[in-house]
Order: C-alpha cells, then sequence, then structure tokens
C-alpha cells in the first residue's frame, strides 16, 4: 500500500 | 507511467474539454448535471491540494492545474453565464446522501489519519459516486444530447483505463492502492449501464433515450 502522501496519480 | 493511465488521463481531458466545448457552442448546458459538476470540483480540490508542497512531475502538475481551471470554468458556465438554460427542476439528487456516507467512510478506510491523507481519500470515494446526479438526471430527462453521451462515454472510459494501469502497476511494480482501486471498480461499474446504451443506440446513430 502507498504510503500517506506518496499519491503518484491524477 | 504506462500507456493505460495515460490513455486514461487523456481519456479524462477529452471528456471534460467536450464538456466545455458543448457548453461553450450550443451556448447551453441544457441536460448537464451541475451537482455532479460541483462534485467534481471538489474532487479535483481535495486530491490535489498537494500540488503546492509534492512535486511529482511537471506532467502531473500541468494535468492538476488543467483539471482544475476546467472544472471550476464548467461551473461558473453552468451557474454563471449559462444559468438561464440549467434545467433545475431536473437535477435534484440529494447531494447529502452522497456526501455524508462519503465522509463517514473517509474517516473509517484511510491509509493515515491525517488530514491531508483523509481528503485524499474523501476525494477518492467521492469521484466515485459524484456521476450519480448526472445519470440521474438523464434518467429523469429520459435523454441525453449525443456530445453529453460521448462525454459520459470518456468520462466512464477514463477510470476503466485506470483499471488496467492498476493491474499492469501491480505485475510490473507490485503496486496495489486499494483504497483507489476498489473505488476506481465501484465508479466503473456505476457506468455499466450507460455503456450499454451508447454501445447499442449511440454508436449505430441512434439518440440515446431511456425506455
Amino acid at each position: 500500500e502507498p504510503g500517506a502522501g506518496k499519491h503518484d496519480e491524477l | 507511467m504506462n500507456v493505460f493511465r495515460i490513455l486514461g488521463d487523456l481519456s479524462h481531458l477529452l471528456a471534460i474539454l467536450i464538456l466545455l466545448a458543448k457548453m461553450w457552442r450550443s451556448k447551453s448546458c441544457a441536460g448537464i448535471s451541475g451537482k455532479s459538476q460541483v462534485l467534481f470540483a471538489l474532487v479535483f480540490s481535495t486530491r490535489y491540494l498537494d500540488l503546492f508542497f509534492v512535486f511529482i512531475s511537471l506532467y502531473n502538475l500541468v494535468m492538476k492545474v488543467i483539471y482544475l481551471l476546467c472544472s471550476y470554468i464548467t461551473i461558473y458556465m453552468i451557474y454563471g453565464k449559462l444559468r438561464k438554460t440549467y434545467d433545475r427542476e431536473n437535477d435534484t439528487f440529494r447531494l447529502e446522501f452522497l456526501l455524508i456516507p462519503v465522509i463517514g467512510l473517509s474517516f473509517l478506510e484511510n491509509y493515515d489519519f491525517i488530514p491531508t491523507e483523509l481528503l485524499w481519500t474523501f476525494s477518492i470515494y467521492l469521484e466515485a459516486v459524484a456521476i450519480l446526479p448526472q445519470l440521474f438526471m438523464i434518467s429523469n430527462t429520459g435523454e441525453a444530447e449525443t456530445i453529453t453521451t460521448h462525454y459520459l462515454f470518456f468520462l466512464g472510459l477514463y477510470r476503466a483505463l485506470y483499471l488496467a494501469n492498476w493491474i499492469w502497476r501491480y505485475h510490473t511494480e507490485k503496486f496495489y492502492d486499494q483504497i483507489a482501486i476498489i473505488s476506481g471498480v465501484v465508479q466503473t461499474i456505476f457506468y455499466c449501464d450507460f455503456f450499454y446504451l451508447y454501445i447499442t443506440k449511440v454508436l449505430k446513430g441512434k439518440k440515446l433515450s431511456l425506455p
């Protein structure tokens, strides 16, 4: 799971 | 970045531009749900806050700015410039029925209980249901302009392509964003009925009218 604040998608 | 995500983002951008073109050319927002557009602006505003303090890529930055700009221009057109053509009587979906469950779920299911993550989670859940007022409005009026159906097609296609992107990313980089994936599946399912009508009617040159 992506960590908090690491959302690289739109 | 992979081809599914690029095609998905371009499909999303195309949908937004089709909607703006429809309103600009016909000087009318008839058949468009202002409530859905308000929800989309809320989705972008709560998801793209990181615009100011996380730099991911130039592409990411430019697309976020374009989406934010277009969504606010769309709202300005519906509730400002073309407000006389906005049929409020058919845009009657109760937004609180969407916002309250989405806010509740965001507090229950998230990756981290911090403001930026809660807002991101809220925007993901909200995006899944944001189109419902628009689909509800079409079921109220019983039909939709062909240009509006193209807008909905590309808008639905965008998240369907993102599903392919997540499958691709899982197999190539073991990326797995459970909240986005489950929400994206729900979002795409909501379009299935419309996709069926679009493919069986609109692509055959008929007008989309609900039975």
